[in-house]
């Protein structure tokens, strides 16, 4: 399986190439901020505006305001999987966003990216998507494929 | 040169890997 930790570096190559605001760190990630953006230029009608406005800035270091930011992220994208995708998502790869809003705990958040990630490439732009991944560096590429691999023969039922 | 078959070999499985997924259909069980 894939070292989610190296897997969150790699992934946060990915996520730049969406030029949404404040995405330049794993540290930057673990608001839910920045991932809520990526998400919604993924599929704009299903993470939609009014979703996006129940994803608030956080100043500082309030971890209740960024845990209550990624499970709301994290609801939307098992929805997501499970209503538009098809596709159910195993218990081994569901992030424990307590972890990673208390602690920025980086293998949680590798966790939470691998998801996004997901649904990146099987929504209805994902050619667009996957097109972008195939132009990131190929040690990326390569992080990326076991990454989707992992993902999709664990969760089919 | 063995290097320089890596990377084609290397290359390939990506190419191979993301068509794949690119010619699946969506919102289809994999």
């Amino acid at each position: 399986s894939v070292n989610k930790a190296e897997l969150c570096d790699s992934l946060l190559s990915w996520l730049k190439t969406f030029q949404v605001p404040s995405c330049t760190s794993k540290e930057d990630l673990t608001n839910g901020v920045a991932i809520a953006h990526v998400l919604h230029r993924i599929d704009p009608s299903w993470f939609n505006e009014a979703w996006l406005g129940r994803i608030k800035e956080e100043r500082g270091q309030n971890w209740r305001l960024k845990v209550s930011n990624l499970k709301k992220i994290l609801q939307s994208m098992l929805e997501y999987y499970h209503e538009v995708l098809l596709q159910q998502i195993s218990d081994d790869h569901l992030p424990d966003v307590n972890r990673i809003g208390e602690l920025n705990d980086v293998t949680e958040l590798g966790k939470l990216v691998q998801l996004v990630l997901g649904c990146a490439v099987s929504c209805e732009k994902k050619h667009e998507h996957i097109e972008q991944i195939m132009t990131l560096e190929e040690s990326v590429q390569h992080v990326v494929m076991t990454a989707i691999q992992e993902l999709l023969t664990k969760d089919t039922v | 040169d063995p290097n320089m078959k890596a990377g084609t070999t290397s290359e390939g499985v990506l190419a191979n890997f993301f068509n794949s997924l690119l010619s699946k259909k969506t919102g289809t069980p994999a």
